[in-house]
């Protein structure tokens, strides 16, 4: 959050203007933010309450101390709850920092203090990435609900909701989430629907289950789900090879080696210890290195799928100079800034590829690994994080998932003091700050900005700030091109949803595709839930449409998974801009057209709605047998408002 | 039935409470008995009060508790339940 907020444009190296978000929105004043994650540390600078007036009189909520007496919440922080039962259930007995709200790992105070953490100047990693770390609603109040300790269980996390929503949060971040389970055997979509019942955003993080399909998680029309991408700014670190070649890899390691001295550089695998496995030792497990082969080399690692960051302290108590950690192709092809305990660098699958011929073609293999630097301005960016889970949608696939994406690649934001930055035992390094990477990292970026539109609309409706934020995105990058992936190939609507998030365009969509609770009723409906479940979540009666249809259902996208010849979808919009006329116009996908009727909307008012119908028809037999991806903009001159269209023919 | 069975931490969810948003801790021991009522009818009382680990009594209608396979089973087929599922672990993102 040192730079992620210039990168979004709320600020402009620094320099907050007067058409910022931030400013119109009064910083996310009066709103308040929680999250269910390990708990918040409250000492951090991220939550202090440096001129925050009283607490908002609504605020329901209390400081649960549990076990820790010296545990503080003040007039930032304003509310902390722990919730561990659901973990003993499972896990059994635990330790005694499980019975405070205490952070003990340093994922809760990053993410919370990414939503509404207030302005910290001189924030840095080892001095990397140096600037004012804050939220994006940075004077929300903030609440935090811990309901990870050993793990994060659905008992817990549903008592989590539960007090939240009682406590009186306006917006809740929800970092974490599961097996694309049904909507009402998910903790996390039964507490939503619950939040949403209650007019509580709710924003989820996509998972980190990418490149592959299919793999996004939290489903819920009724979430707010967020994909992960870069921002620009890497932290570049070059691996130079005898060879003269060199490779531009990602670091934080505070330890360098002295200048222009190449040392000898060995694989993992020969470095292996009599006892150990090939394979195990080229991921450089614990206990697999033999410390005569490796000390006083520089070690080139496998990450695998397995934590990375442990690797480099193997390489170093196996007596290693250097390590490079060199991606496999299952891991994607992102990498990775981590503030490793010894000079290191991280490269990509064809430049590690490029080190392990080098090192097993030739007899003494030299290699050399740069200082990082802390470098902005990058381009391409953004571009989308590989570890991002990817739609379609396994649950319905008529709703296109993740919604939108955001910064979530090393981020910097408030950290835990006791763990060290590794998250490993014998880190005893502490960091104020720390860089992050997950879809854990770009959901709080979304609720920041959430924060912001409730301060700004408080009337809007969880779905229409949805819509002004999908309905607003771009889908090009700072060169102007097309968002790619980490692979550079062009990334679709199932990695970016409606595209990156621009949140001073979202404080005025124009207009917005709302929803009410009844919407999401007759969507379950649609779903198949019969009418008696239904009435037991409902609080009244409810009779389900009969002509409830999944493809009507209000929502900012447009997605057709089984289009069998042609299909009329009908949707609503709601002016929140100004008067004016609004016109349609479509990016058909590939091998489809598609009519809008009318092509015309005129809006004499505020809140007024207007229904249009769109149909989309197969062209050619064979064209849309994968999904095909286009889109929808309905525009004033003024106000872009996009929505993605995804078909697949049946 | 097996002398040991096997018992799991299941999430049983009831939808909303008839209660409005407006209400007081006493409330709340109410809703938290009816649900020992509830789950009393399959188990007994007072085995309903051991099992019981979280009573969500606020915005959220359900409980959690620790049964057996069957149990749970059985309770699922109540008209009053919306679903009951294991208290699985999720992860941090």
């Amino acid at each position: 959050t040192t730079r992620s907020w210039d990168f979004l444009r709320l600020e402009d190296d620094g320099v907050i203007h007067s058409s910022s978000i931030w400013k119109k929105a009064r910083f996310g004043e009066d709103t308040i933010i929680g999250n269910l994650d390990t708990g918040v540390w409250p000492r951090s600078k991220s939550f202090s309450d440096e001129e925050m007036g009283p607490i908002p009189s609504k605020w329901k909520g209390i400081c649960q101390k549990g076990g820790d007496a010296s545990f503080r919440c003040n007039r930032k922080l304003i509310g902390a709850r722990y919730f561990n039962k659901g973990s003993a259930a499972i896990a059994g007995p635990f330790n005694s920092s499980y019975d405070s709200p205490l952070d003990t790992e340093g994922h809760g105070s990053h993410t919370l203090s990414t939503a509404g953490g207030n302005f910290v100047a001189g924030a840095n990693v080892f001095g990397f990435g140096n600037g004012t770390a804050k939220g994006g609603s940075p004077k929300a109040r903030v609440a935090a609900y811990k309901v990870c300790g050993s793990g994060c269980f659905d008992a817990d996390i549903l008592a989590g909701f539960d007090f939240a929503i009682h406590d009186g949060v306006d917006v809740l971040s929800v970092s974490l989430g599961g097996d694309a389970d049904p909507f009402f055997k998910d903790s996390v979509a039964i507490g939503s629907f619950h939040a949403v019942k209650n007019g509580i955003v709710v924003i989820c993080s996509a998972g980190n289950s990418g490149p592959d399909d299919a793999t996004v998680s939290n489903l819920a029309p009724w979430q707010i789900t967020v994909g992960a991408s870069t921002m620009d700014r890497q932290f570049p670190s070059y691996v130079n090879l005898g060879n003269k070649m060199s490779f531009q890899g990602e670091s934080l390691s505070t330890k360098a080696l002295p200048p222009n001295k190449f040392f000898p550089l060995i694989g993992a695998a020969h470095a292996k210890a009599a006892n150990a496995s090939a394979e195990d030792a080229l991921l450089c497990k614990a206990g697999t290195l033999d410390p005569r082969k490796v000390k006083g080399k520089i070690l080139v690692c496998l990450r695998g799928i397995t934590a990375r960051v442990d690797k480099g302290q193997q390489a170093a108590l196996a007596g290693a100079v250097g390590m490079v950690l060199a991606n496999n192709d299952l891991s994607g092809n992102e990498i990775i800034a981590d503030p490793h305990v010894l000079p290191a660098s991280h490269i990509n699958y064809a430049d590690g590829v490029a080190v392990f011929n080098y090192v097993n073609s030739t007899r003494s293999p030299m290699a050399y690994i740069t200082r990082p630097k802390t470098q902005l301005n990058t381009k391409p960016a953004p571009f989308m994080a590989a570890f991002s889970s990817k739609g379609p949608n396994t649950i319905t696939p008529e709703i296109l998932k993740p919604d939108i994406t955001a910064p979530g690649v090393s981020v910097i934001a408030a950290y835990t003091e006791a763990q060290g930055p590794t998250d490993e035992d014998f880190d005893n390094r502490r960091v104020l700050f720390n860089s992050v990477s997950g879809t854990s990292m770009s959901c709080p970026h979304v609720s920041g900005i959430v924060g912001l539109l409730k301060t700004l609309h408080p009337n809007w409706s969880p779905a229409a700030i949805r819509s002004a934020i999908m309905t607003s995105a771009r889908t090009r990058d700072n060169v102007v091109e097309p968002i790619t992936t980490s692979f550079y190939k062009k990334a679709t609507p199932f990695s970016y949803g409606a595209g990156h998030v621009q949140p001073n365009r979202a404080m005025d969509p124009g207009l917005v595709y709302d929803l009410t609770v009844n919407d999401y009723l007759n969507f379950l409906c649609a779903l198949g839930y019969n009418q008696t479940q239904i009435a037991l979540f409902s609080e009244r009666p409810y009779t389900c449409s009969k002509h409830t249809s999944l493809a009507n259902f209000n929502y900012p996208s447009i997605t057709v998974p089984k289009l069998n010849g042609s299909i009329t979808v009908t949707r609503t919009v709601k002016n929140v801009g100004s008067p004016g006329t609004y016109r349609a116009h479509v990016k058909k996908p590939a091998g489809i057209s598609i009519s809008v009727k009318p092509g015309s909307l005129k809006f004499e008012k505020i809140g007024e709605e207007k229904t249009f119908k769109l149909t989309l028809k197969v062209k050619e037999a064979n064209a849309a047998r994968d999904y095909v991806f286009g889109g929808l903009t309905w525009s004033d001159g003024k106000h872009y408002v996009r929505s993605p269209i995804v078909v697949k023919a049946a | 039935r097996p002398t040991f069975a096997i018992q799991k931490s299941y999430v049983v969810y009831l939808g909303v409470h008839s209660h409005g948003p407006e209400v007081s801790s006493i409330d709340f021991d109410q809703v938290t008995e009816s649900h020992y009522d509830f789950l009393g009818s399959f188990l007994g009382r007072k085995k309903a009060k051991d099992v019981v680990f979280y009573s969500y009594t606020r915005h959220i209608n359900g409980f959690a508790a620790t049964l057996e396979e069957e149990e749970a089973a059985e309770i699922a087929k109540h008209p009053k339940v919306v679903s009951v599922f294991l208290n699985k672990r999720r992860k941090l993102h």
